[in-house]
């Protein structure tokens, strides 16, 4: 498989910015 | 108010960033004055989430990401280094504007390549080692409640190593690093946050709900 760990990594949520623009209550 | 680290403290003892301290950093990042102005209003409602000092604390950030403030998090405490540049366990907002710049779509590629090294080079060594890699992968596993064999977990990352490491000293040079990301662009899409490229259209509350816009709010009134 041409799968690498990084790509693995990179569906992680963790390293996901994108939670810091949802408004919250 | 006094200086402190080139910041006013207002009589609440937070930081106060005033116009001019938002068009210096504009004009040291790829935002517009409006665009950092957005991001002071967000800034401000993410370090007031938990404790109101002005100054985002890692448990903010958790809130901010995961919806909760505790736990232990592995990718976390890796975000919360890459905002927090001096070091000093909390996120002030020049930080937090400089590390979100590297994120702006408009960012230079090379910067993103460092930031995303110095994201993985989780012992701050200047090389992404294979026991690194490994523990990014467990730990993206557990997250993820994903199951994969310790055989094929081991193969991926000796793979990935064998395939990064042209200088073959077992580990991932920033050189390595570079020509393996030029060849492999996907590992860097977590470096863009599309939001960033107009935050102040995309979110137009922050722009509604700023300082400068009740200002001119409260002008108007009078005026009246």
């Amino acid at each position: 498989s041409n799968l690498n760990a990084f790509d693995i990594i990179s569906y992680s949520s963790g390293f996901d910015l994108s939670g810091l623009f949802e408004e919250t209550d | 108010c006094f200086n402190y680290q080139s910041r006013c403290i207002g009589k609440n003892q937070k930081p106060y960033y005033n116009y001019e301290d938002l068009a210096r950093l504009a004009q040291g990042t790829r935002f517009t004055v409006n665009e950092v102005e957005a991001l002071y209003v967000l800034f401000k409602r993410l370090s007031s989430s938990i404790i109101d000092d002005g100054l985002i604390h890692k448990e903010e950030l958790q809130l901010a990401l995961f919806q909760t403030p505790n736990g232990e998090n592995f990718f976390l405490d890796r975000v919360f280094d890459l905002f927090d540049e001096k070091s000093k366990g909390v996120i002030d907002f020049d930080e937090f504007v400089h590390t979100l710049s590297i994120f702006h779509p408009y960012a230079p590629l090379e910067e993103k390549i460092d930031y995303a090294f110095k994201l993985y080079d989780i012992r701050k060594t200047g090389f992404i080692e294979r026991e690194e890699l490994k523990q990014m992968v467990k730990a993206m596993l557990m997250e993820s409640d994903m199951n994969l064999s310790d055989d094929l977990l081991e193969a991926i990352v000796d793979k990935t190593i064998a395939d990064a490491d042209k200088d073959k000293d077992g580990k991932i040079s920033k050189e390595d690093w570079k020509v393996f990301v030029s060849r492999n662009p996907s590992i860097l899409k977590n470096m863009t946050l599309a939001y960033l490229k107009d935050i102040a259209c995309i979110f137009p509350s922050f722009i509604f709900k700023s300082d400068l816009d009740e200002l001119v709010k409260t002008k108007e009134l009078q005026d009246i």
